[in-house]
């Protein structure tokens, strides 16, 4: 594995989207993912609808209750990567606009662009997650939110953070090395996220988070997609 | 224990005098409203909002304390209290177990 990795810079990622107030996340962070699949099937970047998931996807988890897909209500990104196996994919951005609102789902199947033929969870293990990035491109996760409200930049590193409150969705976009943590008097590895905020928000609308103890649970649901077509 | 590093625990003192954090309070809350284009309908509206930022500074300064190798600090949520924030601006379904559906991604050599 290399010591730092950044899906960025080699032309996977999709500008900083805004989520609104909707809570969305998890659309977000599945058509990240999903964008980075297409990217690496296809060698092309094209930005991807999150509305039709907010819109369309109802997706329930057969295993609880209550786990369903619902909008700007919430939802689970291996829910969406199932309904994205059922309607046969998803369509471009400017062909489904995002209004951070839930509305009737206006799906046009004619227009799917980018559509998946697998997804896998990734074992909670920080070696194999970022294999992974590096194999098949960004990854979507879960995070615990609760240090990210004041987050303005570096790299986040609480001494406290619950590993089980997940509540946001994100994309794993690369890694770093190490980050100088003065007060600790070492070099921090990390993950760099992408989140859903706009670029007003922590640095450009992205999140350093370090690596190695899944510090605010980054390493507990981590699942990985693979694209299947493109028009 | 299940959340501290071992290797990285320090202790400090977390809660100082929290009056010389919010002396300029009123001077950072009208530069937050200016730079995150925020207005509030009413007086009232406006003085809630201010409560709910001065809080905030507050918790910004803790984060800062615990999280010290990031910077914590005015951000444009800086108005809203924990709970409107987790309902506007998170949504993912409480779940932590794996789907039993869902394949298991094959383990990749990490070496070389």
């Amino acid at each position: 594995l290399p010591e730092d990795f950044d899906w960025r810079e080699k032309g996977a990622v999709t500008p900083v989207k805004d989520q609104g107030s909707c809570g969305s996340c998890w659309a977000f962070s599945t058509t990240g993912a999903l964008e980075g699949a297409h990217y690496l099937a296809t060698g092309k970047l094209v930005s991807l609808s999150e509305q039709q998931l907010v819109d369309c996807d109802h997706v329930c988890d057969p295993e609880q209750a209550g786990s369903c897909d619902s909008g700007c209500n919430g939802g689970l990104m291996n829910n969406a990567f199932e309904y994205l196996l059922q309607s046969g994919g998803v369509v471009q951005e400017k062909d489904y606009a995002y209004t951070g609102r839930d509305g009737s789902c206006k799906f046009d199947k004619s227009k799917v662009v980018a559509s998946v033929s697998n997804f896998s969870v990734v074992s909670l293990d920080e070696e194999q997650i970022a294999a992974n990035l590096v194999k098949n491109g960004p990854l979507a996760v879960g995070i615990n939110a609760a240090w990210m409200q004041t987050y303005m930049s570096g790299v986040s590193c609480p001494y406290v953070c619950a590993k089980s409150r997940l509540d946001h969705g994100v994309l794993l976009v690369g890694f770093g090395k190490g980050a100088y943590a003065p007060i600790r008097l070492k070099e921090k590895p990390y993950w760099i996220v992408k989140n859903s905020w706009g670029q007003n928000w922590g640095e450009q609308g992205y999140y350093k988070i370090c690596r190695g103890r899944n510090v605010c649970g980054v390493d507990s649901m981590v699942s990985t997609v693979a694209a299947a077509q493109s028009n | 224990t299940d959340d501290t590093n071992t290797d990285d625990f320090i202790i400090r003192q977390v809660v100082d005098n929290e009056e010389d954090h919010l002396l300029n309070a009123e001077h950072h809350f009208t530069s937050f409203k200016s730079k995150f284009s925020k207005s509030y309908s009413t007086k009232e509206e406006h003085d809630y909002r201010f409560g709910v930022f001065k809080s905030n500074l507050i918790k910004a300064k803790l984060h800062q304390k615990l999280d010290p190798t990031a910077e914590h600090g005015i951000t444009k949520f800086s108005d809203l209290t924990a709970s409107e924030f987790r309902r506007q601006f998170l949504g993912l379904k409480k779940r932590l177990r794996l789907p039993a559906h869902a394949q298991k991604a094959p383990i990749l050599p990490t070496t070389n």
